[in-house]
């Protein structure tokens, strides 16, 4: 029971860190890191947003929108998870995706949950928060592919993007059990047999916005690495949507290494209000069902 | 899609951008304009001699906006831009056929 | 009712201001821009070297009327902007859907 | 006829100039504005703190095309504008009614 809760911690924190870590070469080719930072492995803040040092992004914050909307509701609720991510957006936050932004003026205009399927909606701004439906449906999974794709919805439909939303949470989940790494494993292969885009290896450096490139870099980063620390700092430093890769990286490497795996140097860094929260909502998410 | 345009006094700039936001309109253009209308413009003095600034400053405010945010959109500007004293402006709006995001190629509303 | 906006040289401001009250147009906005066309830019010299501005500083007027009022508006920018020389300008028109007077809340012809 | 509206980095303006020549199109008008977007403003020092400029120098581009030109000026605009990083901008497409050269009356088309 404790290392389960470790390893919700371990995903939920994991993210957080891969949020905090890649924002500072968010946008950066990799050439760009190597000039700069040689290889960039501390939690410095900075990047085209300005960070303080262990401050997260949108990425996390839209996390934890998820995260306590399943915990009041005691599960997926389209509505209350909506209104959480306009009150998150009305704060006026660090940054917030032209994708997400559309989705949310749509909901405030019309009142409807989920968008309508779009070419355009290919991007990562809906697998990046899926790691707390992930721990939610622990205790429900005939519910997981309903919550994991209708929180999506509410900003993207797009079949690749829901696909790897189920997938990511699948590996999440099999990470959490404690199931062998090639159950794991098994889930990434099979999602590359069906769709080709997610191809991770041979790994062809490609680290933007959609989720094809998303999901590559942050597999193969913890496909070619066994440690939280090296699995993250392989992923960052192929710049492109660094903290998004990070964020995806760092939930399925914290679930695999749980929490104890997290680098202690890391963790002091980011922010104390997010950390202690995430921290909590691992607890709250693992009693829902 | 539709193009919005404001004219508003300056100082309204940050109220109108706050009131945008909340509902989730964040990119605007704005330009600096000069306003001719009922309000008279102030009078300046220059060599000793007084006389009248027939214009205005004003701020102008362009926002392409997806047809169902339309109302909500004027509804905000106004509420944000009005202090019921003549020379507060005027809201336009005019049918917008295409958008593009230059960086990704996107279009139509995916591009707003 | 329509917008119309008009690109002029700037010392033809205060003629096409004076025809456009003629009419009846009251309410203006007026930007500054730089035009580049046919209209040669002119040349400077700058630490001792001489080079092409390529661009001619115009005036661009805003105004939105009804339509009934169009051609009669066309006709008085026209007349009082042209000199026949090369870089005179444009006048374009454009459809607007709404008008809104933030001050009161009026909206269509009322709002201009 | 259109009337397209480009909101575009500041340093693309001669590639863009440059792009919208080859395809044909010699007149343009040019302002410079400020843009509000998802492209961070820069940081500046005021007296001894740092603060965020929270606005973006754009320009913007306005030509009015034939029908028949409208893709071709996106795809111009597009290629040179672009540089792949948050904030490289919009293009913007709407109905152009009526277009009048001043200097000699000519309408429609061939007053662009
Ligand atoms: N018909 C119009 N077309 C374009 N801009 C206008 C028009 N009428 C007014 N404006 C703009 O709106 C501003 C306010 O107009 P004004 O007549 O002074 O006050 P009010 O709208 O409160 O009656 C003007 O300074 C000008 O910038
Ligand atoms: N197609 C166009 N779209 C927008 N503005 C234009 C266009 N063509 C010309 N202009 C504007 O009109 C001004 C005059 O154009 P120009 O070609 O120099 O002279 P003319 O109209 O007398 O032939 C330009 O400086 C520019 O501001
Ligand atoms: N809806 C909009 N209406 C009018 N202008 C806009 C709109 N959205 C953005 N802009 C303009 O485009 C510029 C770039 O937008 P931004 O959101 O920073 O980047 P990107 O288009 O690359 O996503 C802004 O600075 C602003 O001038
Ligand atoms: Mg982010
Ligand atoms: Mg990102």
């Amino acid at each position: 029971e404790s290392l389960l809760l470790d390893r919700a911690r371990g995903c939920l924190l994991g993210a957080a860190l891969g949020d905090a870590l890649g924002a500072t070469v968010e946008f950066m080719s990799r050439s760009e890191i190597k000039a700069r930072y040689g290889v960039h492995k501390k939690i410095i803040g900075g990047g085209w947003l300005y960070l303080k040092p262990g401050y997260v992004t949108d990425d996390t914050q839209m996390s934890l929108c998820v995260a306590r909307s399943l915990v009041r509701s005691s599960g997926f609720n389209a509505v209350d998870m909506a209104d959480a991510f306009v009150e998150w957006m009305r704060t006026g936050p660090v940054d917030i995706g032209s994708t997400v932004a559309q989705g949310l003026r749509r909901y405030i205009a019309k009142g409807r949950v989920a968008a309508k399927e779009s070419q355009w909606h290919g991007g990562n701004g809906a697998l990046m928060r899926v790691a707390p439906v992930a721990i939610a449906a622990l205790n429900c999974p005939d519910s997981l592919e309903e919550w994991a794709v209708g929180q999506a919805h509410i900003t993207h439909n797009h079949p690749l993007s829901d696909t790897v939303c189920i997938a990511v949470s699948r590996m999440i989940q099999s990470a959490l059990k404690g199931r062998p790494l090639l159950e794991l494993l098994e889930i990434a292969h099979e999602l590359v047999r069906i769709h080709p885009e997610f191809t991770f290896r041979p790994y062809n450096g490609k680290a933007g916005g959609f989720v094809g490139e998303t999901f590559a870099t942050a597999f193969s980063s913890f496909y070619n690495t066994d440690n939280f620390e090296d699995c993250l700092v392989e992923c960052v430093n192929q710049g492109g949507d660094a903290d998004t890769t990070g964020t995806v990286a760092g939930m399925i490497a914290g679930a695999w290494y749980g929490a104890r795996g997290l680098p202690k140097k890391w963790l002091n860094k980011l922010e104390k209000n997010t950390k202690a929260e995430l921290f909590e909502l691992a607890k709250g998410l693992l009693e829902i069902g | 899609m539709k193009k919005i345009e404001a004219i508003i006094k300056p100082f309204k700039l940050d109220d109108v951008k706050d009131a945008l936001h909340e509902v989730g309109v964040q990119g605007i253009t704005v330009l600096e304009v000069k306003g001719f209308g009922r309000q008279k413009g102030h009078t300046e003095v220059y060599r000793g001699a007084e006389y009248t600034v027939d214009f205005q400053p004003k701020v102008k405010i362009e926002a392409a906006v997806e047809d169902g945010m339309v109302e909500k959109v004027i509804s905000a500007i106004e509420n944000a831009a009005n202090t019921g004293k003549i020379g507060d402006g005027k809201i336009f709006v005019l049918p917008l056929e295409e958008a593009v995001r230059i960086r990704t190629g996107e279009r139509g509303d995916e591009a707003l």
